[in-house]
């Protein structure tokens, strides 16, 4: 009978595009904002 | 009606090395920049925590609705991600700027008054660098110092 | 081979000084000061001299990256546990210090403004990575270790994606090299480095590049080719549902990069759908279903189970849907399609239809099946579109009057009738393929699907019509519009007699899950 697609982490009903926080095809959920690399301004690279 | 279909000898070496590497399929974090301050540490916690974050807590209304000492330990602890991005978009929404010279976040006073052509009144957030190495060691705590 | 004496000590020496460099924080933001301090030592060392010794240089540095992280990972790490974050990190360091490498000197190659020699360097260094590694993998086989790669190509591609105007210029040049290099390096030349490469084609910025941002949908073959890569490379495995937990794992990470595409980029999958159900295995028949169940987002679709919905009223269901595949030209051999053609302007000779089913029998049978798929797909598509045009062009639309009695039809209903069960199913799965959003195929694939079933003159045709369309329903979600519509369609349309067939009563849970189907119609 195949798989619930609904239990793969993946919220199907989201209004916007889901790839943006697609964490992985292993992943039970999507990326959180921690983990997306994003282009700062430089200034912002404290460390 | 389809009867089965024999593996032939390629289709048996390819799922032999597929099994190999199912020992070591890539973590997430393996395709991020490296956080030598924040490593990705996927970590089995307990089933009854919540184990996907909260709705919508990606959204700078979710990080508006955070305390100002998570808005700067998120700034601070999680460099180079969108999370930084938006706390720092949630701290202006909260009045704070962003002091780029002496990387400091500071709230501006009702009736400013100029100290200096750098500064003026206000609270500052003091990022304490030396503090920041030992972080590990003592408790890290953002100060606030009141610049007169 | 012949590598110049001392060259790999030479390299080995500036990549250890790179990498030293490289972690100082006098670096400067992306290492850009490190990197006019060093090229200048590959200057003197002569690495810059020729073409040549580039490409020695960056693969004796891929050959020492790589080695280096085999020696930490066996080190610190078991061959059959995941590694410890820490020896990663280690492995990362020194990984990353030499994609910046490249990435700085792909950059920096030729003026700024020739963007030739900065595509073809980026080519020439992927081609060596990728090289390195089949050979790695040839060598070490099941002890292959995926991580150095993986890295080195998804931070490669980062870097060379980040915001900076000297990349803009080149982004697309960008996506096609790693497109390229990614086909090369697809699941069935590279099994061991196939969770990787699932991981890499699937990562948010690639799928962004990709799908989203490239304009006029330039990189969407490019996207669709890697998914037949997957699908084609899981076939066997799926095939026999014998499924291994590394091919359950596999299996699953696919059905997730389809809802994706599913629910961001429904058209894709729309326009290429022909060529993923030729190599998706028959009996996969959710991943099928999820495929075929895309529409276009502009598109609204009337409820299935609408009473007395009349689906020759939809606007759309006369619009051709796009197909980017030139499936006219998989109806091989030449001679065989000459004689197609001339059967269907003159409606002979009659013995062309014999000639067509032994045309259809597969050459080898130790493929599982008698039958070669892939000619069976072709042909009913292309006997359907010509039997659409030659409908629309005689005015008619392609309902159940307007099909019958025609040279497309005599093909349909010669293979219903004259084939084996095996090639029947084959045949009948392939007209259902077509069972998808409003569009002229799927209203006239649903149709001949149903005069089918409604002049076929033994029961066991009937009964093989309703299993191929009871498989695809009884599945998980999603289902295909032009399924349903044409499930109902043959168990409410009286003139089918669909309840009086004894297979209908063939055993009490069967019939109940016609009557919940009728009862959901009414």
């Amino acid at each position: 009978p195949g798989i619930d697609l609904t239990t793969l982490g993946l919220n199907l009903n989201a209004p916007d595009n889901l790839y943006p926080t697609f964490l992985s095809p292993w992943a039970d959920g999507p990326c959180r904002p921690q983990d997306i690399d994003y282009h700062v301004p430089t200034e912002y690279l404290t460390n | 009606p389809l009867g089965p279909q024999p593996l032939n000898e390629e289709h048996k070496r390819e799922i032999r090395m597929q099994e190999s590497a199912f020992n070591h399929v890539p973590q997430p974090s393996d395709s991020e920049r490296l956080r030598l301050y924040m490593p990705r540490n996927p970590y089995q916690t307990a089933q009854h925590f919540p184990q996907v974050p909260p709705p919508h807590s990606d959204t700078v209304e979710f990080f508006q609705r955070l305390s100002t000492e998570t808005l700067f330990y998120i700034f601070y602890y999680m460099e180079g991600t969108k999370a930084q991005y938006m706390a720092a978009k949630a701290l202006k929404k909260q009045s704070w700027r962003f002091h780029t010279k002496y990387m400091m976040w500071f709230q501006r006073h009702e009736e400013p008054k100029t100290i200096t052509d750098e500064y003026e009144q206000g609270t500052y957030i003091f990022f304490d660098y030396e503090k920041w190495g030992q972080r590990k060691k003592e408790g890290f705590t953002f100060e606030y110092r009141y610049l007169e | 081979i012949d590598d110049p004496p001392g060259l790999r000590e030479k390299a080995d020496a500036l990549l250890r000084e790179w990498v030293h460099m490289y972690h100082q924080p006098a670096a400067g933001r992306d290492s850009t000061k490190a990197f006019s301090n060093f090229v200048q030592h590959m200057h003197q060392q002569g690495i810059l001299k020729t073409d040549d010794l580039i490409t020695r240089f960056f693969r004796l540095c891929t050959e020492m990256s790589v080695d280096m992280t085999y020696k930490l990972m066996s080190e610190h790490g078991s061959q059959h546990q995941p590694l410890p974050i820490s020896v990663k990190t280690k492995c990362f360091q020194r990984l990353d210090a030499f994609v910046r490498l490249i990435a700085l000197l792909v950059k920096h190659s030729g003026d700024e403004a020739n963007m030739v020699t900065k595509v073809n360097l980026l080519n020439k260094v992927l081609g060596i990575v990728a090289g390195v590694m089949m050979q790695d993998h040839e060598l070490r086989d099941v002890s292959f270790q995926q991580l150095p790669y993986h890295r080195i190509f998804i931070m490669l591609f980062m870097e060379l994606n980040s915001p900076e105007r000297i990349l803009e210029n080149i982004n697309y040049q960008v996506l096609c090299a790693f497109f390229n290099v990614f086909h090369v390096m697809r699941p069935s030349r590279a099994p061991g480095f196939a969770f990787a490469w699932l991981e890499l084609i699937s990562h948010r910025v690639f799928i962004g590049r990709m799908l989203a941002i490239t304009p006029n949908q330039q990189g969407w073959p490019m996207y669709a080719q890697l998914l037949i890569d997957l699908f084609r490379y899981m076939a066997p495995f799926l095939r026999n549902a014998d499924l291994k937990k590394s091919t359950l794992l596999l299996y699953r990470g696919a059905l997730r990069v389809l809802l994706i595409m599913l629910h961001d980029f429904p058209e894709l999958l729309c326009d290429y759908h022909y060529a993923f159900c030729d190599v998706v295995p028959p009996n996969c028949i959710q991943m099928r279903n999820l495929i075929l169940s895309a529409f276009p987002r502009n598109m609204r679709l009337p409820d299935p189970f609408t009473p007395n919905l009349k689906i020759e009223m939809l606007q759309e269901i006369n619009h051709a849907p796009k197909c980017q595949i030139n499936y006219a030209g998989a109806i091989q051999p030449s001679s065989f399609k000459k004689d197609l053609d001339s059967y269907l302007l003159n409606r002979a000779p009659v013995s062309f239809l014999s000639e067509m089913r032994s045309t259809l029998q597969q050459p080898c049978p130790e493929l599982g099946t008698r039958y070669n798929i892939s000619l069976m797909n072709a042909l009913v598509l292309y006997v359907g579109s010509q039997a659409i045009n030659h409908i629309y062009s005689r005015n008619l639309s392609p309902n159940m009057s307007a099909i019958a009695h025609s040279a497309h039809m005599d093909i349909f209903q010669n293979l219903a009738v004259a084939l084996d069960t095996e090639g029947r199913y084959i045949f009948l799965n392939a007209m259902a393929n077509h069972l998808r959003y409003p569009n002229s195929h799927t209203h006239y694939f649903s149709s001949a699907l149903l005069y089918l079933f409604a002049e076929a003159n033994t029961e066991a045709i009937q009964e093989q019509i309703t299993r191929v369309l009871l498989e695809r329903l009884i599945v998980n979600r999603p289902h295909p519009w032009g399924l349903l519509i044409t499930f109902i369609e043959l168990i409410k349309n009286p003139s089918f007699k669909f309840w009086q067939h004894s297979f209908v009563h063939c055993a009490p849970e069967i019939e109940k899950l016609f009557e919940s189907v009728a009862k959901s119609c009414s």
